[in-house]
């Protein structure tokens, strides 16, 4: 689903 | 990166200096929720936890920490050094009634139950709704001053392009977060009555002026 587990966006 | 989240992340630098200087030179927080700054402040609290735990780059740390520093800096003036002139009359808004549910849902609906992940997902459902008590503020005084204005257009905007932002991510990388994308909806839903107003008023010079 494309979730990444470390939030890359402010 | 790309350029929508980049001049979002800019927009949303520039709404929050904007409302600190405004409230440093003009030494006075008239019109301004000190609720909605309290929130903001908890948001970025709980979602910068991973500064200590994840580097993802050198803009992304930086930015972070000038987002918690100037938070804590205008609840600063606000509630401190300027709090004779904090109107706390028309601040009247309930933030129990935000934080509670947004905690429950937290727990609720989240990616991962750690306790950084559901800081996190509290921090996006919290911002979501966060500018509730200045709105609410505004349609109080029935008024709002221009800088204030501005302030709330760079905020309301900043999230407007993080939309478009995870349009593009989605079709170039297939990325998407549905918790921010739906909270980054209703976010920006809620400013549209204010851009409305801002387009059709504000940029002709006029005084702001929500319907009370």
């Amino acid at each position: 689903t494309g979730e990444t587990d470390t939030h890359d966006e402010l | 990166m790309n350029v929508f989240r980049l001049v979002g992340d800019l927009s949303h630098l520039l709404a929050i200096i904007m409302l600190l200087k405004k409230i440093w030179s003009s030494r006075s927080c008239a019109g301004i929720s000190g609720k909605s700054q309290l929130l903001f402040a908890l948001v970025f609290t709980t979602r910068y936890l991973d500064l200590f735990t994840s580097f993802i780059s050198v803009y992304n740390t930086s930015m972070k920490v000038i987002y918690i520093l100037c938070a804590y800096a205008t609840v600063y003036l606000i509630y401190v050094k300027f709090k004779a002139t904090y109107d706390h009359n028309h601040d009247t808004f309930r933030a129990e009634f935000l934080v509670v549910p947004v905690g429950g849902l937290a727990f609720l609906v989240n990616h991962d139950f750690t306790p950084l992940e559901i800081l996190w997902t509290f921090s996006i459902y919290l911002e979501s709704v966060a500018i509730m008590p200045q709105l609410f503020m505004i349609s109080k005084t029935g008024e709002a001053e221009s800088i204030t204005s501005h302030y709330l257009f760079c905020l309301g905007g900043y999230r407007a392009l993080y939309i478009i932002n995870w349009l593009y991510r989605f079709y170039s990388e297939g990325f998407f977060d549905l918790i921010a994308i739906v909270a980054g909806c209703v976010q920006t839903i809620l400013y549209c009555d204010f851009f409305y107003l801002y387009i059709t008023k504000v940029i002709y010079g006029q005084k702001l002026s929500l319907p009370a």
